[in-house]
């Protein structure tokens, strides 16, 4: 949903990173592999 | 001038050896000379290039195949040990002369190569001299390239070593390379984020007093 | 049963040709066999270990440097071409023997390294076809391990290709690796820090009306 949708936007960054939540190896890792050619 | 010394076993005494040397210049088929002798006696003999044309044409064959199959008969020794036959006949008035033939072996068939009339060599001494002295020649030169070649190979094994161990340096190098990136994006990701928490803080705090003040109002 | 198969020339007779089969058994100082021919007569007589001994005593040189001695001049043939000497003394009366010596050239003093009375073969033709024969199977022996040196030298050459081609991919790959992680690390970083400005410009506009409000009143 649209409020979902602003939720997310606010938390996460558009390649689906915590903008507060500290990251360790597994989520850089994960965050990365979503990042494709075209970005 | 090319040269290639092999044992024979004459069909004709079979328990005999005789050692044949076969000579000729670059190629077997512009004519060659064959030596014979039994380490005590030797007899020999040329063929010239037309008695190969000749020959060639009697079987029927193509010259070059001809040539070949000469080749593996006489110079190479190829295929199983009973595949060329070869006979000396000593003609029995004439010590001077003996019959060389060579022949191939095709499962029940035999079919005549070719033959030629060798005549006794006069100082058999000396051809068996260069006979041995080939040999020794030969040994010589093999024994340098075995030694070369060993030499070669254990230069190969150890470039080969150096290399692996360059790919094992670089595959680690390349594993400790992503750790090591991997940890400072990690620290310098989270110092970001450590500011956005503060702003995000920041900002609540300096909106909070303004609904407060819009309260009172 | 080891056996070596070389040409010498003796001083006496330095024009001539004779061929030294020296044959032992697993090793040299435990007595060995000389055989002698000229491609027409043979002479062949032994060395015990005994005599060996006695040698080594009369030289007073330890036993095993003198048979190293032996093995250089026989049997390897090692060092320069006139590194040893060799002769060949005929009995004039006694045709049934001749004298074998060797001695070792050090500069201008040359050393007796050992001799033998050798006894005239019977069958001379027997002894010339064994020796022929020893030197046709170390040729055939030589030649099969040169070519297993040569297939083994190629396999080499081709794993030190493949290793080498591995090396230049993992490189390649540790490069391709490092830029591709810088890249999207720099993406997910740069989202960040747009989002710190966005942040930073929201508490600015937060912090300025509080201003304004505390100006009014």
């Amino acid at each position: 949903s649209p409020d979902t949708k602003q939720h997310f936007a606010c938390e996460y960054d558009c390649y689906g990173d915590s903008y507060t939540a500290d990251t360790d190896l597994t989520q850089i890792k994960e965050v990365f592999s979503r990042i494709n050619e075209n970005d | 001038m090319e040269k290639k010394v092999s044992r024979i076993y004459p069909v004709s005494e079979p328990g005999t050896i005789y050692f044949l040397q076969v000579t000729w210049e670059k190629d077997l088929g512009t004519g060659f000379m064959i030596t014979l002798s039994d380490a005590q006696s030797a007899w020999a003999g040329t063929v010239s290039e037309a008695e190969i044309s000749k020959e060639a044409d009697d079987m029927e064959m193509e010259r070059e195949k001809y040539v070949e199959e000469l080749r593996k008969a006489l110079v190479l020794g190829a295929g199983p040990a009973n595949m060329y036959n070869f006979d000396v006949c000593k003609d029995g008035e004439n010590v001077e002369c003996c019959d060389f033939s060579y022949e191939k072996n095709l499962k029940d068939v035999s079919f005549r190569l070719g033959s030629l009339k060798l005549q006794k060599v006069s100082s058999p001494t000396e051809v068996i001299k260069e006979l041995i002295c080939h040999c020794l020649d030969c040994i010589a030169e093999l024994h340098a390239k075995k030694e070369h070649l060993q030499k070669e190979n254990e230069r190969l094994l150890s470039d080969w070593n150096d290399v692996q161990g360059q790919l094992e340096k670089c595959v680690e190098a390349k594993e400790e390379l992503e750790a090591d990136l991997y940890k400072r994006f990690i620290l310098v990701l989270n110092e970001k984020k450590a500011k956005i928490r503060n702003l995000q803080k920041l900002l609540k705090e300096a909106q909070e007093p303004a609904e407060d003040t819009a309260h009172i109002r």
